[in-house]
């Protein structure tokens, strides 16, 4: 039988970017498939848009983020991957249909504070702690 | 900054339902801490004028935000370590001037049902405006502080002492009392509604009438009547049920 010609591998460049650059416009931002890597994205919760200004006093809505982005392999620095997250990355590689690329996910979380009326118009200044994402990354 | 990602082409842009709609609104409160969409009394026309708790707690509020920046370190300190912060306004007054020879005082009922359930008091203050006393007064005062614990038909109510501070007659300001240890007693009987009193006496230990001696109440402009700051700390984090 004719010996398959062996297909050329792409030349795998093992630098990584510097660790707090983030991605500039030449760089490859995009995983597979052209989409994004693992980062935060902008989320605005509006109380106007849920109709709530006449209850809530402050704030009128609060930037909450959210995370989305590819989890491909390498991780890279700016991706706060886990040790956990650069191991599962490998081995969906060797097997992609077996084990699931790790997740974009919150990594730090911090608390918003909304001041209200009650029903009985006392105000009331309330914490609600985790519902701002301050920085993803890969889990 | 910009627009959050458009849906690929393929994915339909669904509407919510009127009933979806609320199913998620009602999510968003659940996630809040809220058992429901509090329907506060529009307050009438005259009632426009900036109110003193509602003011005293958007300062609250641009402290406990503004450090959200400094994540959190210096609100911590600031305000001790609130998850919730309720200011009461709903008051009931009573004035006592008897004859010469009785104390007067002046006595503060709240209403504390809306107290949330599941949440312990780090703190509690009265706080009453005082403005420079016009009669000639000796210039200590001491104001005193009780909670009405029980009522008594033939003689003098129950009270429990719960703070002292001593100004001059000429002082102007917020004068803060401490009725955290009150509080116990909230958590017991939640639906009995709260009786503070308050006595103001001279260094020789005459009784003043608090509206002598300078103190506001319910009569004074919106912006110095007095009310009560509750601070809590969430004793564990509500578990939601799950929809």
């Amino acid at each position: 039988a004719v010996r398959p010609l062996k297909r050329r591998l792409p030349k795998k460049t093992n630098e990584l970017p510097q660790p707090n650059r983030l991605p500039g416009i030449f760089d490859d931002i995009h995983g597979s498939h052209g989409r994004h890597v693992c980062r935060r994205h902008e989320l605005y919760v509006s109380f106007q848009d849920l109709g709530w200004l006449d209850w809530v006093i402050a704030p009128q809505g609060y930037s909450a983020y959210y995370c989305e982005g590819e989890c491909s392999f390498p991780l890279d620095s700016c991706m706060n991957a886990t040790n956990h997250a650069i191991l599962q990355s490998l081995v969906h590689l060797m097997k992609p249909d077996a084990v699931p690329k790790a997740c974009c996910a919150p990594t730090k979380l911090s608390a918003t504070s909304v001041l209200y009326y009650d029903s009985s118009n006392n105000v009331i200044l309330r914490k609600h702690r985790n519902m701002v994402v301050k920085a993803c990354g890969c889990h | 900054g910009g627009p959050g990602p458009r849906p690929p082409p393929g994915c339909p842009q669904r509407r919510l339902g009127p009933r979806e709609r609320r199913d998620l609104q009602h999510e968003i409160l659940a996630v809040l801490g809220l058992p429901g969409r509090p329907r506060p009394r529009a307050p009438p026309a005259g009632a426009r004028l900036p109110a003193s708790a509602p003011l005293f707690m958007l300062d609250l509020y641009h402290a406990m935000a503004g450090d959200d920046d400094e994540d959190g370190g210096s609100r911590e300190r600031l305000l001790g370590r609130a998850d919730l912060v309720m200011s009461f306004v709903n008051m009931v007054e009573l004035d006592r001037a008897l004859g010469p020879q009785e104390p007067h005082w002046k006595e503060f009922r709240f209403d504390l049902t809306q107290i949330p359930a599941g949440e312990a008091v780090t703190a509690a203050e009265f706080r009453i405006y005082k403005l420079p006393s016009t009669h000639p007064l000796n210039r200590t005062l001491h104001v005193s502080m009780f909670e009405v614990v029980r009522e008594r038909a033939n003689r003098e109510s129950d009270l429990f002492f719960l703070d002292l501070q001593t100004l001059r007659a000429g002082d102007e300001g917020w004068l803060v009392l401490d009725v955290t240890a009150a509080s116990d007693r909230w958590l017991l009987n939640r639906n009995k509604d709260l009786g503070l009193r308050l006595y103001v006496e001279t260094e020789d230990g005459h009784s003043v009438d608090p509206g002598l001696a300078g103190l506001l109440g319910q009569r004074a402009p919106r912006s110095k009547q007095p009310f009560m700051v509750t601070f809590f700390r969430a004793s564990s984090s509500p578990i939601r049920a799950p929809r």
